[in-house]
């Protein structure tokens, strides 16, 4: 059986706001290593990890690995009736073809609990190659998600490209073009807001906008986002979750015909 | 002319 109570409930809302919109059916995979989730966007240019370890949660028990098929708008729609401060508990019996949520308030003077069914999804584990990135850009989530919005109302791609001068979002539309250059800003207040440029090679690749405002959903989850960047490979957009993991997005490059 | 990369190609599936 499975039973994982996290706390901070609210987080797990907004893990779910930031990829239902990209993947519909998910298996979530509980296990020693954690609570995760692998998986693709329906139109296949995206693939979604997250990874909440087992050591953010204040009860985390699975005494073996489940595999549990959701569907992310359903348990979205089930985590809406959480509140933000709820503690937000999973179960799960052995062989059920259910889980059950259960939300307490911080008061403990309410408690709901919602039944989902789960569903059988045949996915494949996609193996992740090692790669050493040309360039990785740290910078505010808010600032990137900003970006993305206001060049989306120019154009349909961005061109990211890092150089020495530093980090550039470059879109092209009918109405004109729009630039927007970020250079490395240490000299800030909190380390958050800091924009920290690491390059080995310059590095160029377009990304569809649709894709990016997509997964900038995510930003309520952290407040930094690293953009890992090499010519050919898709890029890592990463969010990490403060003391509990990540939710990383590959996301495709546009090729050259 | 760029076309959108289906991610897949990037992995091996395991």
């Amino acid at each position: 059986m499975l039973e994982l109570r996290l706390v901070q409930g609210g987080l797990l809302k907004k893990v779910l706001e930031s990829i239902k919109d990209l993947v519909n059916d998910a298996n979530f995979d509980c296990s020693a290593t954690g609570f995760s989730l692998q998986a693709m966007d329906s139109s296949q240019v995206a693939v979604v990890a997250l990874l909440l370890r087992p050591e953010g949660f204040e009860r985390y028990w699975c005494d073996r690995n489940i595999s549990m098929g959701m569907n992310l708008n359903n348990m979205a729609k089930m985590l809406k009736c959480a509140g933000n401060d709820d503690i937000i508990t999973l179960k799960a019996e052995d062989g059920s073809d259910t889980v059950t949520f259960m939300f307490e308030s911080p008061t403990q003077d309410k408690i709901a609990d919602f039944e989902m069914k789960l569903m059988d999804i045949n996915s494949e584990r996609l193996g992740f190659p090692e790669a050493d990135y040309h360039a990785i850009v740290r910078m505010p989530s808010s600032e990137f998600a900003r970006i993305c919005k206001d060049l989306s109302s120019i154009g349909n791609t961005v061109v990211i490209s890092v150089t020495k001068e530093g980090v550039r979002f470059s879109t092209r539309g009918d109405i004109g073009t729009a630039n927007v250059v970020c250079r490395q800003n240490t000299a800030v207040d909190k380390p958050e807001e800091a924009t920290i440029i690491e390059m080995n090679e310059p590095v160029s690749l377009t990304f569809g906008l649709r894709y990016m405002n997509s997964l900038t959903k995510a930003t309520p989850l952290s407040n930094t986002v690293t953009l890992s960047l090499s010519s050919g490979l898709p890029a890592v957009v990463e969010y990490r979750i403060a003391e509990m993991g990540y939710i990383r997005f590959y996301l495709a490059p546009k090729i050259e015909e | 002319l760029k076309s959108q990369a289906r991610i897949a190609r990037f992995f091996q599936a395991s």
